[in-house]
């Protein structure tokens, strides 16, 4: 992280929505906002204010190409978003974003609470981080509104020039929320086994699961994994022990905690067509031999031995695990069996008898 | 700037000059005498750049730093605030 100090040399700061983007209703500009600045307000003691005339310290706008006194120009969609300036007096920690833009609540066009934070961090004093897993890292990075959007790279360095919450128990950087594991629509974005232990991540965590211990351990996976980033879509071990993770169409084998020299790769190195973008889930049947790549309805065969992809692939799911007829989110084995996830839900199959055995709730596996 | 021949397409010449001078150019601070001139090479610059995004570290436009310069992100320069 980075910062320009001194900061604000107070903890009550007060901000000013001078005005709004079409793209969205006011309510959610609102509220994005709001909910920005409480990303910052839960890691230190600032308190922020809303105020509807005046001057405020942060004073946040639209604009496109130059818009008002502002020095720094907008360059019409894409490229530059938005910009901020540092705590200061007039232009000090005033927020603009580029109209050009489409701004929204979701995950299409650029998400409004995603970048407004992401410039209050500026606005708070923090300049551009190089961690790729920060808030404050200079590019674009949609994260799934479960997820709280600061890294401990952001909260290290936004702690050290406003400290942290007054009631906060220790000076460690807190990540205040994680996903509930035990919420009813848990679902998950990767599973693995490693060895005996099975592994579940989510957004920028991970949860290890051990057979004969009821609680799960909760992980940042930047802690287990420093040079992966956040976010992983697909997981599975292999039969040489070791986890192969998958994002986007770039891939990491990790042996132990390492991650081997020279990764990521793109997935073209397995043999998938430039046209796979991505993978949505993987297992490697430890008794074939064999990994099964889940993309969209259909599956991919590739032989760990001769480390290739079988031919006469793509083949659609449902023909080789009749009743698994959803998009895989995840999937692992264990004891034979596989487990494949979808949304909130679960289904152990016997890859032997070629059926579903039963349906469960995602988190079955944790001790709710 | 050196490129590689194949990339000395114009407009990606523009936006990397551009990308440069906008996050990598250190903004003269005028509060000091006799202002020191901003006379790091875009060479230099490209170095900042590439080491700042964990790229290779080569001063040389390729297409990975290319493909990073094309990212939406944040108009606050990366140095020099």
């Amino acid at each position: 992280y980075g910062f320009t100090l001194p900061g604000w040399k107070k903890n009550k700061l007060t901000y000013r929505i001078v005005n709004y983007t079409p793209d969205m209703s006011k309510e959610d500009v609102d509220k994005a906002i709001e909910e920005a600045f409480k990303v910052w307000s839960v890691v230190t003691p600032l308190i922020f204010t809303r105020i509807h005339k005046g001057i405020a310290d942060i004073m946040i706008a639209f604009g496109t190409r130059v818009h008002g006194h502002c020095p720094r120009y907008f360059d019409g969609p894409l490229g530059v978003l938005a910009h901020a300036f540092p705590p200061g007096n007039g232009l000090g920690g005033d927020v603009h974003f580029d109209e050009d833009e489409d701004w929204t609540t979701g995950s299409s066009g650029f998400n409004l609470f995603l970048v407004a934070a992401h410039e209050f961090g500026h606005a708070l004093g923090l300049s551009h981080s190089k961690d790729q897993r920060a808030l404050m890292f200079p590019n674009y990075a949609y994260i799934s509104p479960s997820e709280f959007p600061l890294s401990p790279d952001d909260i290290s360095g936004i702690q050290s020039i406003y400290g942290s919450p007054p009631n906060a128990p220790d000076e460690r950087p807190t990540t205040p929320t994680s996903p509930k594991i035990c919420g009813s629509q848990m679902s998950f974005d990767a599973i693995t086994t490693l060895r005996r232990e099975v592994i579940f991540l989510k957004g920028r965590h991970l949860w290890r699961v051990y057979p004969d211990n009821p609680e799960a351990e909760r992980e940042l996976i930047s802690v287990f994994w420093p040079n992966v980033t956040p976010g992983i879509e697909a997981a599975y071990e292999n039969t040489k022990d070791q986890i192969l993770l998958f994002k986007g169409n770039k891939f990491w084998i990790v042996s132990g905690y390492q991650v081997l020299l020279g990764y990521p790769k793109s997935i073209n190195t397995l043999g998938f067509p430039k046209g796979v973008k991505k993978v949505d889930a993987a297992v490697c049947n430890k008794n074939t031999g064999k990994t099964d790549f889940f993309i969209g309805d259909k599956y991919w065969r590739f032989d760990e031995n001769s480390q290739s992809m079988e031919k006469g692939y793509p083949r659609p799911t449902v023909n080789e695990f009749p009743g698994i007829s959803q998009r895989v989110d995840a999937v692992f084995q264990q004891k034979g069996l596989f487990y494949f996830f979808h949304g909130s839900k679960q289904w152990e199959f016997d890859p032997l008898a070629k059926k579903v055995i039963r349906e469960m709730k995602s988190n079955s596996w944790f001790n709710c | 700037l050196p490129t590689h021949p194949e990339k000395d397409n114009e407009g990606d010449a523009k936006l990397v000059q551009n990308y440069l001078n906008k996050f990598y150019a250190v903004e003269p601070d005028p509060n000091q005498l006799g202002w020191k001139i901003n006379s790091e090479s875009g060479s230099e610059k490209l170095q900042k750049m590439q080491q700042f995004f964990g790229l290779k570290v080569t001063g040389k436009l390729d297409n990975e730093t290319l493909e990073m310069m094309k990212k939406p992100r944040c108009g606050v320069p990366d140095v020099g605030l």
